[in-house]
């Protein structure tokens, strides 16, 4: 479902933040990527998501060159096929939390709303969808972040540190909603600092300082 | 050095954020906060920084009650005596990151300048001292953000979440700089949903829907 060949990013100045990355992960995997800060996570995962453009190599995502999409088939491709759940969480900040999760919608239809307004609540955000993002907690934002990402059932589930804001149980939660998802065959990559949650996926990459030092396998 | 007198917090619509919080804590005591997304901990450490203030009750910081500074004092109350590392970071977008540390600065003088980069060096930042934050990976932002809050060598150190973002080297090296402030008489609280980071500081407070509900000793 997800594959890279050679890839490389390299921002203006130099900096290699992705350096000939190669990896391969078939559809209903779930693996963590884990490693230090500035490694190339974030990076890695906004390759995946078309959101940025690698400098050499190849980004496919269910069999479709990422590169060869352009940005209204890419912005097409990203909502149908993608969810990405941000390290910064990136909201509309004038709009309210119910109306940042139904932006990922196509249309806002009665249905539509039912399913944004039932996944809010799965997180336990029932009470806050009218709250503006500045109106929120941290942990609050990073589930309204999560809803998101999820509200159109994507195939593809990319996870930047998930959990990094959340308490144990609202934790245990997400992971509830993780394993569900990858009982019904989703492909799950999850960036997380965290090794017990690094554990619950099959497998676990390891990245350095933009390159692949490690996979292994602990299903 | 931090007194909470029946201390609430209501938002407009009615949420009490704070709901009759008193609490004393002694000079060079480093408190960990703990408690469920949504239980008031950010809301705290805002009102203890003179940033927000309280709807009902007194707070006091070094003996100083804060409702009675005018913004200007309390500017200047904040940039002396208090630093704030804040949850959702909070930079000025076209500041370089050591632009951002040098606005807690009194002065632009040669010593400061200094001083800023010795804090992000040691923090493992030195190579990144002229990126923007969006040039930032987020646990390079939130180490930033560590450096901005402790380059003035505050009295009181409000932390929240410091290490939500980092891996497992520099977290250590975060807790490092934390018992080297415990070592020098700075008053400490730590907002953390880490168990074994709470674990480190001499004692624990836990909020639940606003209120104080366990108050424990862990040295
Ligand atoms: N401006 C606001 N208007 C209304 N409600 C608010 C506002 N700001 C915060 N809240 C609410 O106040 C409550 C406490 O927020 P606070 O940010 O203090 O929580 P927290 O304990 O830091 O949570 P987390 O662990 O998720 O960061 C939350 O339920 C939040 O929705
Ligand atoms: N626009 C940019 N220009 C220059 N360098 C950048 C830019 N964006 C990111 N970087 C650098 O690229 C490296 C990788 O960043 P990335 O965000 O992928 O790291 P990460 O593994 O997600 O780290 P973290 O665990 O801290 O979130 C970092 O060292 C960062 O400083
Ligand atoms: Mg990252
Ligand atoms: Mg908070």
């Amino acid at each position: 479902a997800i594959r890279l060949e050679n890839v490389s990013r390299v921002y203006p100045g130099g900096i290699r933040a992705l350096d000939g990355v190669s990896l391969h992960i078939e559809q209903g995997e779930w693996v963590a990527v884990m490693g230090p800060s500035g490694s190339g996570k974030t990076t890695l995962l906004n390759l995946l998501d078309g959101l940025d453009k690698p400098t050499a190599g190849r980004v496919l995502v269910l069999g479709t060159d990422l590169g060869r999409l352009d940005p209204d088939e890419a912005a097409t491709f990203r909502r149908e096929k993608i969810g990405l759940i941000f390290q910064g969480f990136h909201f509309v900040p004038y709009l309210t939390a119910l109306e940042n999760v139904m932006l990922a919608q196509y249309y806002h239809s009665i249905v539509d709303k039912k399913q944004a307004c039932a996944i809010l609540e799965r997180l336990g955000m029932a009470d806050r969808t009218h709250h503006l993002p500045s109106q929120l907690s941290g942990g609050e934002q990073q589930r309204v972040c999560i809803a998101r990402a999820l509200v159109n059932e994507p195939q593809v589930v990319l996870a930047d540190e998930p959990t990094g804001n959340l308490d144990e149980r609202n934790e245990a939660e997400v992971m509830n909603i993780f394993r569900d998802l990858h009982l019904e065959g989703k492909t799950i990559l999850m960036v997380t600092h965290n090794h017990d949650i690094g554990r619950r996926s099959g497998s676990q990459v390891l990245l350095n300082h933009g390159r692949i030092v490690r996979q292994r396998f602990t299903a």
